[in-house]
């Protein structure tokens, strides 16, 4: 464990905290796309089927059960809780997600570090990962105004994965563990595609004006 | 190399 990974795992855990927040405070899932949401869910699921067949610490196994269980929590919240579903923009989330499930799972066929089930699985998490906030990144577009809280959640999501890219730096400096191409391609793109959000994120705390994306 | 990855990562 290094400060990037520990920094990068306390970011992920604040933006799932600030979701939770926002639709538990709010009791409003607006501007929130339920098909990112069930993507993560599926990131985790197949990202963790180690969880119970390899234990690395305490510390690794309940962050994968936070991560599994809040991720499962919020799809609930957003597409069973009597109040919170009301507010879901059903119109604006319209975004076929089912097109980037199958890309990585075809995708993780093709590249992986071992054709065993587990490393499929794995590889299919991280280039799903990559992509999975692509209908919230949509939604955002068209929902015009975004709540702070939104922002604040797609700001922190962002964030992880960035420190985890200089975590991969600093292991293959310190450890010479060279982190798994996939991890680092995929880590790569997943924090580009925020980087149009961290401009106008950026733009909008120095003016001090409401986060707007460009339609 | 040899030694089995394992993905000690979140």
């Amino acid at each position: 464990m290094n400060i990037f990974r520990f920094s990068g795992d306390m970011t992920h855990l604040i933006s799932i905290l600030v979701l939770l927040l926002k639709i538990y405070a709010t009791k409003s899932c607006s501007g929130i796309s339920l098909k990112t949401q069930e993507l993560y869910a599926l990131v985790f699921l197949t990202r963790y089927l180690n969880l119970f067949t390899e234990f690395f610490s305490v510390y690794n196994t309940v962050m994968k059960l936070v991560f599994i269980g809040s991720s499962l929590v919020i799809v609930w919240y957003m597409r069973m809780h009597r109040v919170v579903k009301l507010s879901y923009d059903k119109e604006l989330d319209t975004f076929r997600h089912y097109f980037l499930v199958v890309a990585s799972f075809v995708l993780a066929l093709l590249v992986h570090e071992k054709f065993t089930f587990q490393e499929i699985f794995w590889a299919f998490s991280i280039y799903l990962e990559a992509i999975a906030i692509l209908p919230q990144l949509v939604l955002l577009q068209r929902s015009g105004n975004v709540d702070n809280l939104t922002g604040q959640y797609v700001f922190f999501l962002g964030s992880y994965r960035a420190f985890y890219i200089l975590n991969w730096i600093y292991r293959y400096f310190t450890e010479n563990h060279f982190a798994r191409l996939i991890s680092c391609i995929s880590g790569l793109v997943q924090t580009a595609l925020y980087a149009d959000f961290f401009y106008y994120y950026f733009i909008s705390w120095k003016n001090n004006k409401k986060l707007q994306l460009p339609a | 190399d040899p030694e089995v990855k394992v993905h000690d990562e979140l």
